[in-house]
């Protein structure tokens, strides 16, 4: 229905802000409809701006940017409509070490309300792992799993 | 309503019996590349019922099947299982425990099973529906797939949005 | 023959005069996101007569002019300059050292030199065409574009490979 | 020319190869014409195995196999036809450390002959370098160039 849309649209682009904000340590942001008279077949824009820097194109953006930028929407997404299981391979891949501690932070602030599998190489988000898997392949061509660090706030979780 | 475990066996690179105990909470894969940690992601869109082959990098759906390698011959089947604690009563069934199962044979038969009890594919998309398992796009995000969300076409977009009303 | 110097001014973020003297080798650029790595690779890019705005990541070819911030006012112009070392007289003119100089203004406007006299974008291919100084795609890789490498039709490697011939 | 094609066709294949195995440790390539006969609209099919592993298609490998690679393609093209002047904007980002102290080795070798300049967020990549800039942006918005450090062989460079 055109309301739970329109709800659903408002809800996210305020959430999509504040995410933005948290994640940037500032800026602004807007979600824009393309064309508001036809919801079922409309485009949404986002449009962004870091803080201190000028309103522009989504293209303009750097690597690192983007990354953040994508990453503030999946997590308001999040945030409208709650998912008990979360996976993300290497989304903290482009951020540099100030980004990927604020990210690392959501991360752990989220992981209060869904349980999260995170794929990643960087040590920030490893820290903020409750449970850590490492993966080798000493045989090539076949995986193995090894050196689980539980912490005990982990265990705890884990007997219930 | 979280996952308490995962067992990966002839998916992909884990020829051997593998199993993983999940925490709520974050848990972090590592590993040096081509190790298997994407595998383990791709383990768990499919045990949820992905069909898309080219969302696991796949061309065919035996594609999964452990292939063999220098020292090892191909296995003839992959199995994942994965077990949801469901002492909140998130889940439509009568079980504070439900383990979902995925096979799959070299001939591209498929079976499925829900604690044990064959099933088909639907029942396990039924059964995770109003959860939003593993179906909302911003829920499962692939290696390299986080730039295409701001990429895609504007009307994709508005997709995600409707996932989430 | 190797780049001596970049002098990059209202190019994207260097809305200040920057200047890069570089050594033959390797010259590794670093910094925080977003802080105009890339931007100083698009600008050598731009310099060597890239036309394709959208390899600029722009829309419009305007939208390399620094656009302002929140304390500064957009600029009406941007310059780059690449200044290379021809003592191997590789290059086609009779001078040891050779400057490359683009320019365009909010009108859409565009300047050319070589060693300070204004020439066509035409002179400054022509001049650099047999070193194969950033037309070839495998010299000159952006943000993002390895996975390509792989990724596209198997007609475009064809097209490396005679690139290369 | 058909000759000429084919001529490097073949070369870029055996390099290829041989870069494939130096960034690997190993392995073994095929490069394949699509269509032998038509050298004016063939495609050219790209096999790889990695050490240990079978031989499979190209979309099963991991980031990381893909973006090293798909740089053993890049050096092994400059092999053929040597470039001045090389720009690399974060080729090593998928890159873990073992494979990217094997790139910056190779990297270091081909900087004899040409020039590179290289973005990266990546250790073992600066380590390698003769010369560094660092990107700073104190003022929102403003790239600032700072903190070049050139080694004594860089100062040797420089001068001639
Ligand atoms: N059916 C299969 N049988 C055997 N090996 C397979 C199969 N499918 C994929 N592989 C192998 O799995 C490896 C890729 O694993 P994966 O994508 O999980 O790596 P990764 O740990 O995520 O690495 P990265 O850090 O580079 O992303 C490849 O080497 C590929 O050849
Ligand atoms: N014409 C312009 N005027 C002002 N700012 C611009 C202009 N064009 C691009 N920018 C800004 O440049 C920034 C991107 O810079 P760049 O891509 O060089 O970052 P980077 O250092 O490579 O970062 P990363 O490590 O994330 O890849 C963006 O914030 C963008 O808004
Ligand atoms: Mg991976
Ligand atoms: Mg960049």
């Amino acid at each position: 229905t055109r309301e739970l849309f329109m709800d659903t649209f408002n809800n996210v682009a305020e959430h999509f802000d504040y995410m933005f904000k948290r994640l940037f340590g500032g800026g602004r942001t807007e979600l824009v409809l393309t064309d508001p008279s036809n919801l079922l077949e409309t485009g949404v824009e986002v449009i962004v701006q870091p803080p201190g820097k000028k309103l522009q194109n989504l293209l303009l953006l750097s690597g690192g940017e983007r990354a953040l930028t994508a990453s503030a929407l999946l997590f308001s997404l999040l945030m409208v409509r709650p998912s008990p299981f979360v996976m993300f391979d290497e989304v903290d891949a482009p951020l540099d070490d100030s980004n990927v501690e604020r990210f690392a932070e959501v991360l752990r602030e989220f992981s209060k309300d869904s349980q999260f599998i995170v794929v990643t190489h960087n040590r920030a988000t490893m820290e903020a792992a409750d449970t850590l898997y490492g993966v080798t392949m000493q045989e090539p061509g076949v995986s193995k799993l090894i050196s689980v660090r539980l912490t005990d706030e982990a265990e705890r979780k884990k007997t219930g | 309503m979280h996952i308490k475990r995962l067992e990966i066996q002839g998916f992909k690179t884990f020829a051997d019996r593998t199993e993983l105990d999940l925490t709520s909470g974050i848990t972090a894969v590592v590993g040096p590349n081509g190790s298997g940690k994407s595998n383990i992601a791709d383990a768990i869109a499919w045990v949820l019922g992905e069909q898309n082959v080219r969302n696991l990098r796949g061309a065919k759906s035996q594609d999964v099947i452990f292939a063999g390698s220098d020292k090892r011959k191909p296995l003839g089947m992959a199995e994942v299982s994965l077990t949801i604690d469901n002492t909140c009563g998130t889940l439509p069934l009568d079980y504070s425990e439900i383990t979902v199962t995925r096979r799959i044979y070299r001939s591209g038969d498929s079976e499925y099973l829900i604690n044990k009890t064959q099933c088909r594919l639907k029942d396990i998309y039924e059964l995770l529906l109003d959860t939003g398992m593993g179906r909302d796009a911003y829920s499962m995000v692939s290696q390299g797939e986080i730039d295409a969300i701001l990429s895609v076409k504007s009307e994709d977009r508005r997709t995600l949005i409707e996932e989430a009303a």
